[in-house]
């Protein structure tokens, strides 16, 4: 179960702070994902108190902009801890899908490589295996096959740590990298953070998901839990 | 494959913090979880100054739990505006327990605003095994007993006490500025390890 909440001594107004959460938390705490399942109790919730002297933020004041994009950014910090402490998590995975028609596009394809069980385990063994991202990709409930064109696509791992070269291309123009360099894949694999890009080059807009690893301690951690 | 394991503690939990004006929790453990830890906290609004304001987004799953709709219910009945308490358990999640699930979820919030004097201003929420019934007795007598503050430590296991399996606590807190110079604070807590795909709305 995620729960969670944000507390501010900002004054903010209703439909301000309604408007706020909202948006942060579609970008935030509804782009996570440790092992697909959807809890019953889920909640984030926000306070603001007022407790600062100055004006009421609403969401047509100058700095109404400005507090939605740092309780965006302040919530995905917040997000991605849960990722991090995945059960038996032992790698934290940005999965970045780019170039999309549209954002909800972006977020169900996403959202299904994030939630791949066999994305996860290959992530696990450090097996570049851009099959099974592709495989995500095109069984994604997308709305309609807009923002999907196969001869566009490209898929990358990408290393976190500053090493060179940072991107590793799998799939280019929906053709497969036959020169991946298998080395430089192991080394990015190995990694506690890495990124997957997948650019759809349908359109501008893009999503990010975190997710983890799928590991033998996973299922150690949930084959009793009750008990 | 065998790996080194990785001190997430020491990794991501802060050492200090800077918290927001007029905001206090109080922590402790009740005895619902069996290992003694910190299981029940409740965050409290202190500021009188101005009318607070709130929103929350929650879970989509068609069956939810009775902590989920009290606290919708108690948002909606007071506007968005007002909420002054947040009290969340853990060890049970008050979950598919029907009817008597959710005179507990009223009864743990009527406990909350009978202690801080507050008019139904309290959201609950509960984390933990799904249909089995709260222990009552033992998280009245833990609301009774709980004891406020506004420092690092308070604030820390205020975070420890929603936790499930995590592995460490998740604290963050940040101070921003607005355009006028004026400096404000964020404070977040979660929980959560497993049961992970929230579509929240």
């Amino acid at each position: 179960t995620l729960l969670g909440y944000l507390v501010t001594d900002l004054p903010i107004s209703s439909r301000g702070i309604k408007k706020i959460l909202s948006f942060a938390g579609e970008r935030s705490f509804n782009c996570i994902s440790v092992d697909g399942d959807m809890s019953t109790n889920d909640t984030i919730c926000m306070i603001a108190n007022g407790a600062v002297e100055t004006d009421v933020v609403d969401v047509d004041s100058p700095d109404f902009e400005d507090v939605c994009k740092n309780v965006t950014s302040f919530a995905q910090q917040l997000a991605q801890l849960v990722v991090r402490d995945g059960e038996g998590a032992t790698k934290f995975v940005t999965v970045r899908v780019t170039k999309s028609k549209t954002f909800e596009d972006a977020k169900i394809i996403a959202e299904t490589i994030s939630n791949s069980s066999l994305v996860k385990t290959a992530l696990y063994g450090e097996d570049a295996n851009w099959g099974r991202i592709l495989c995500a990709v095109g069984y994604s409930k997308t709305e309609n096959y807009d923002s999907l064109d196969e001869n566009k696509l490209n898929v990358k791992f990408v290393a976190t740590d500053g090493s060179t070269p940072s991107e590793l291309p799998l799939l280019i123009n929906g053709v497969p990298n036959l020169d991946v360099d298998e080395a430089r894949a192991s080394e990015i694999l190995a990694l506690n953070d890495l990124e997957i890009v997948v650019e759809l080059n349908t359109g501008e807009e893009e999503c990010n998901f975190w997710t983890c690893d799928l590991t033998h301690e996973y299922v150690t951690i949930n084959g009793d839990y009750r008990s | 494959k065998a790996k080194a394991p990785i001190d997430k503690y020491s990794l991501y939990v802060p050492k200090t913090g800077v918290f927001p004006k007029k905001f206090e929790v109080g922590s402790i453990a009740t005895g619902v979880k069996k290992n003694g830890n910190l299981d029940l906290g409740i965050i409290v609004n202190r500021n009188t100054s101005r009318k607070s304001t709130s929103s929350a987004v929650f879970t989509t799953n068609r069956f939810k739990a009775a902590p989920v709709l009290k606290s919708k219910e108690v948002l909606e009945s007071n506007n968005y505006e007002g909420v002054n308490a947040i009290v969340v358990n853990s060890g049970c999640a008050n979950s598919m327990t029907g009817e008597v699930g959710m005179r507990d979820a009223e009864k743990m919030c009527d406990l909350v605003n009978n202690k801080l004097h507050l008019d139904n201003q309290t959201l609950i929420m509960s984390t933990g095994v799904i249909g089995q019934k709260l222990q009552m007795e033992k998280i009245a007598n833990g609301i009774d007993k709980i004891k406020f503050g506004s420092g690092f430590e308070d604030w820390l296991n205020m975070a420890k006490s929603i936790c499930t399996t995590d592995t460490f606590p998740k604290l963050i807190s940040s101070q921003f500025k607005l355009q006028n110079g004026k400096v404000y604070t964020l404070t977040g807590i979660s929980k959560g390890a497993g049961m992970i795909c929230p579509n929240m709305a």
